[in-house]
């Protein structure tokens, strides 16, 4: 399964709120 | 955390990312005076069986941590580990401590090196690997994505919004990114364990 789907709405958001800078420059889905 | 001034590297080493494999294969190649920083009781045993031990870590805690290494006493390891961790330069070592130990002119001229992975895939793995059935998983991952947060990656390579490695290996390309930094920094190819 992937982990995208594992996590729930809040935790991918929280997630990315705290790896917005890695997300930018790895260019990852959200 | 690896820092060798015999190839001209640092391995800053972030969470959840195959880090401890990379810096295995690393540490092989590493001469007298290069900083190898504990991985932790069990690979840091499965090493010394090796013959690598780790060195030029700390000046007040390297002896003792390297005592009990040799007397593969875990019971006097681990309250080392905790306090190579409190004093900043452990495994996942932060720049700031590292250049501190390294000196501003190494930390300059190396290739600064991190390994990284998908933010959501650290938080399941961390979940994965700490989860021990004594509450419900959900409540669990909750408080790996809320809490712990070891997932959070840039504070090792991003500073003052600049980007300060100089070569990513990412976990979906572990093995070719890996083959690509043996080349770049002219090591002989390693294998990761």
């Amino acid at each position: 399964t992937p982990a995208r789907d594992v996590l729930s709405p809040s935790q991918r958001d929280f997630i990315y709120e705290q790896c917005a800078p890695e997300f930018e420059l790895f260019g990852w889905e959200r | 955390m690896i820092a060798s001034r015999k190839h001209g590297f640092i391995f800053i080493k972030t969470m959840k990312t195959a880090g401890t494999s990379i810096e295995l294969a690393l540490s092989t190649v590493c001469g007298p005076d290069d900083i190898l920083t504990p991985i932790g009781v069990e690979h840091d045993r499965l090493r010394a069986d090796a013959g690598i031990e780790p060195r030029n870590f700390s000046d007040t805690l390297e002896a003792r941590y390297l005592k009990a290494l040799r007397k593969r006493n875990n019971k006097l390891m681990r309250p080392v580990l905790r306090e190579l961790e409190a004093s900043g330069l452990w495994a996942h070592a932060l720049p700031d401590a590292i250049k501190a130990r390294v000196g501003r002119k190494f930390w300059k001229s190396a290739v600064k090196v991190a390994s990284e992975r998908h933010p959501y895939e650290k938080a399941l793995s961390r979940a994965y690997h700490s989860y021990r059935k004594t509450t419900p998983f959900a409540e669990h991952l909750d408080r790996v994505v809320f809490e712990e947060r070891f997932y959070i990656g840039h504070r090792y390579y991003i500073q003052g919004g600049k980007v300060i490695a100089g070569f990513f290996v990412r976990h979906n390309l572990l093995n070719e990114d890996f083959a690509r930094l043996c080349n770049r920094l002219a090591l002989p190819s390693l294998k990761l364990p």
